[in-house]
């Protein structure tokens, strides 16, 4: 990974106890690679190589004898503090709370509400999902079954489109005994104004507490148009990002946290439900710089 | 002049980086494009990756999608029933995605759609013994082409790429010779691409790529670095999520979209 290869780079600059100008460019030369090779969006690569280039100009790397680990360790800590703090929940208002789940299509949304619902059934609450696809076939069963099989409640208001269904369902929900309330949405592209005009129309309806944007943590550079597209709408408040246990970098995880400033929460491990983890920043960078 | 030359290279490798390309084929693209000492920089680039993505492959009559989950298999299946249906062909659907919720009910939907008669393995039951009763049955005799659907899959599940792998031999063992595996691929991912195609190559020998969702701002480059290592052509293009939605892809108009 990127430890030996700055170590490689590094190491053979024992025999002189400091490093020169050129020896922090090809380090940071090295660094810029790797990021990239991570799916770690172009721009972002740049800014942040020239906050490290800032950074290994002081004191602690010029006169240090392990000059090739502290690099190391500089990276290591400027990438997990730009990935955010540890252990950040979903925020809850009192009674009953409700989240958006949104996002492109395929990246997981329907399967992350139910591992959504479901951790929090272990956790004492007592949610209901609701999906609101009404385009793609099979997705309002899909979410149903997938509940079912994981003894949450799903309801299924009547209607024909998002609005109406969402219309009703919150009527629905507001009698109920449920604190939580997930809405699935469907897929849909930032560049798609009219689905992205209607998810601000369902955003006013429902007035949730927070929209999580569930993203694939295979994607490339196109992360920061997917996450700028919707933060621009006020349609993002949270990140969760899913296939995580694919051998992808994740580099989309620095990207979409840099350009809009939103928290990883969660990370979706597997298909089943119960394969849905807390984000922690450490272990990401650790991913990321492989 | 030399100088506006260095920029436009360096703009240029900055688009493919953009696009997904990856750096190590962004460069090497780059360097080849610079030996040639073009005069017009941008239309020798394009010529560059119209070559590398300009590959024959075979057309089998039976077509196995497979991919990572969510890329678009189901969906593109769907679309390409639509086009060979009204191209006037016979065709039978098998589905073999028995794990994922409601993944029959889905394919079902579009069989329907399309008005294509199917046989879709029952949630539970075993994929290879799908496609096995899917192939053997009567619906499936004269038809001209057989699309057979699975379960997304991760590269990284050992047992589900063996699952893949089984589904094949299945598959060459009742049709022998009349088999093609398409890797359907999201357009939006990144360089983790390489490693999928390095697995999904050793599984299933995939003769050719269907690369979906071109319809965002994702470029797909990363089919570039594809082409280029596995000689794998790029067969259609998803580009939204109606049955209209799928192209046989073009190298030139891929290009032209790329470099605007
Ligand atoms: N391996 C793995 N697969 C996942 C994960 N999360 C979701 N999936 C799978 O990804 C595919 C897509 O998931 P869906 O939940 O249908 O995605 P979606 O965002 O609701 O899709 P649309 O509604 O069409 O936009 C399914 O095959 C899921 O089982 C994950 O963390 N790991
Ligand atoms: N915009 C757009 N959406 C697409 C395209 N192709 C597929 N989709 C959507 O992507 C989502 C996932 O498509 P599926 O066909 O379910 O993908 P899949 O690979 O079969 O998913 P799994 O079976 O769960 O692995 C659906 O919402 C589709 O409508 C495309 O070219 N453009
Ligand atoms: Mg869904
Ligand atoms: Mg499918």
């Amino acid at each position: 990974g990127l430890s030996q290869r700055l170590q490689g780079i590094i190491g053979k600059l024992r025999g002189r106890g400091h490093l020169s100008e050129a020896d922090i460019k090809d380090a940071l030369k090295e660094i810029k690679l790797a990021l990239l090779e991570a799916d770690v969006n172009y721009k972002v690569v740049k800014d942040f190589v020239a906050t490290l280039q800032q950074r290994c100009q002081g004191s602690e790397i010029m006169n240090s004898l392990t000059p090739g680990q502290q690099v190391i360790k500089i990276v290591r800590d400027e990438l997990t503090n730009l990935l955010g703090k540890d252990a950040d929940t979903l925020s809850f208002s009192k009674g009953q709370s409700t989240f958006m789940l949104v996002g492109l299509q395929g990246s997981g949304k329907t399967t992350t509400t139910v591992k959504l619902a479901r951790m929090l059934k272990t956790k004492g609450k007592k949610p209901l999902v609701i999906s609101l696809d009404t385009y793609r076939p099979a997705a309002i069963d899909q979410l149903a079954i997938a509940a079912e099989a994981a003894g949450i409640p799903c309801y299924r208001p009547p209607g024909t489109t998002p609005v109406e269904l969402a219309k009703k369902a919150l009527a629905w929900a507001e009698d109920s005994e449920h604190d939580i309330v997930f809405f699935d949405t469907a897929g849909r592209m930032h560049l798609d104004d009219a689905l992205m005009e209607e998810l601000q129309k369902l955003k006013e309806l429902i007035k949730p507490a927070e929209i999580i944007l569930v993203l694939d943590a295979m994607t490339g550079q196109d992360a920061v148009n997917i996450a700028e597209g919707f933060a621009d709408r006020g349609l993002v408040d949270s990140f969760i990002l899913t296939k995580l246990d694919s051998d992808t970098r994740g580099g989309a995880a620095l990207s979409v946290r840099a350009v809009t400033g939103k928290p990883i929460k969660y990370i979706g491990l597997g298909e089943k439900t119960e394969e849905l983890e807390q984000f922690h920043p450490d272990r990401m960078a650790s991913q990321i710089l492989g | 002049v030399f100088e506006s030359g260095a920029r436009d290279y360096e703009l240029l490798e900055e688009l493919l980086l953009l696009a997904d390309v990856g750096p190590a084929v962004a460069g090497e693209i780059i360097s080849r494009v610079k030996e040639k000492k073009p005069k017009d920089i941008i239309t020798a680039l394009k010529d560059e990756v119209v070559q590398i993505l300009s590959l024959e492959s075979a057309d089998k009559p039976v077509k196995i999608f497979v991919g990572i989950n969510g890329s678009g298999k189901t969906t593109s299946l769907g679309k390409l029933c639509h086009r060979y249906v009204s191209e006037g062909k016979a065709l039978f659907v098998i589905g073999t995605d028995t794990f994922r919720a409601a993944a029959d009910m889905q394919l079902e939907e579009w069989c329907l759609r399309t008005g294509v008669p199917y046989y879709i393995g029952k949630p539970g039951s075993d994929p290879a013994a799908a496609i096995f009763d899917g192939l053997n049955s009567t619906a499936a005799k004269n038809v001209n082409i057989i699309l057979c659907d699975t379960a997304g899959r991760l590269h990284s599940n050992k047992n589900l790429m063996e699952e893949l792998n089984k589904i094949l031999r299945v598959s060459n063992k009742v049709r022998p010779d009349q088999v093609e595996v398409l890797l359907v691929l999201d357009a939006a991912i990144g360089q983790n691409a390489m490693e999928q195609m390095d697995i999904f190559q050793q599984a299933v020998q995939p003769s050719g790529i269907i690369l979906t969702k071109l319809d965002g701002t994702a470029r797909g480059g990363v089919a570039i670095a594809l082409a280029a290592k596995y000689h794998i052509p790029i067969k259609y293009i998803g580009v939204g999520e109606g049955l209209e939605d799928l192209l046989p892809f073009s190298p030139q108009d891929y290009v032209d979209s790329l470099f605007p």
